[in-house]
């Protein structure tokens, strides 16, 4: 299942 | 991390010195767009609330920090240290036109309707027309300075770069955000006209 979240990026 | 993702930072971390040096060295902000930067600034807020709520990394929350400290020193020197310089009659874009549509848009397409994560959507939305006043603002006075014209370049390369690293994380880590990405090409694809200028002829002193 692909994650969804890019809150690791700026 | 990725290196596409480390290069996209640097040469955002890169414009926004460019910005601030020559602000700083002319002691002018003509040619500037105050209304971008304006956005920026609310882009960055929105986004980075959550720099008192989730740790990702110390190199996230000091670019986190870096950014915020950057955009609001940028407002500061346009619109009160350098603020006779502010050429507010070629700095006209409706800026309401920009924030209204990704409010509503945010609020309709978002993963999940809670503050932050809203906030971060309208962020994404907001940071992908951002740039649109300082462009209008290039192609009403007909021509940049060199040293906006590198800025425009790295501000433009920084989120280029953020589409290669998505590509990157969809194969490396079957990770993607459709949001990021649509509103990353979005913001990209604004630039292209001028990246053209930029390297065909550079476009200062047209």
């Amino acid at each position: 299942k692909r994650t969804k979240s890019a809150k690791d990026e700026l | 991390m990725n290196v596409f993702r480390l290069l996209g930072d640097i040469s955002h971390l890169l414009a926004i010195i460019i910005l601030l040096l020559k602000i700083w060295k002319t002691r002018s902000c003509a040619g500037i767009s105050g209304r971008s930067q304006v956005l920026f600034a609310v882009v960055y807020t929105a986004r980075y609330l959550d720099l008192f709520t989730s740790y990702i990394s110390a190199y996230n929350s000091i670019m986190k920090l870096v950014f915020l400290a950057a955009s609001y020193g940028t407002i500061y020197l346009m619109f009160i240290k350098f603020k006779a310089s502010y050429d507010h009659n070629h700095d006209t874009f409706r800026i309401e036109f920009l924030i209204l549509p990704c409010v509503l848009l945010s609020l309709l397409i978002n993963h999940e309707f809670s503050p932050l994560e809203i906030l971060w959507t309208f962020s994404i939305y907001l940071e992908s027309v951002a740039i649109l006043p300082q462009l209008f603002m290039v192609s009403k006075t007909g021509e940049a300075e060199s040293i906006t014209s590198h800025y425009l370049f790295a501000l433009g390369s920084y989120r280029a770069l953020y589409i290669l690293n998505w590509i990157y994380r969809y194969y490396a880590e079957s990770h993607y955000d459709v949001i990021a990405i649509v509103a990353g090409i979005v913001q990209t694809v604004l630039y292209c006209d001028f990246f053209y200028l930029y390297i065909t002829k550079g476009i200062y002193g047209q």
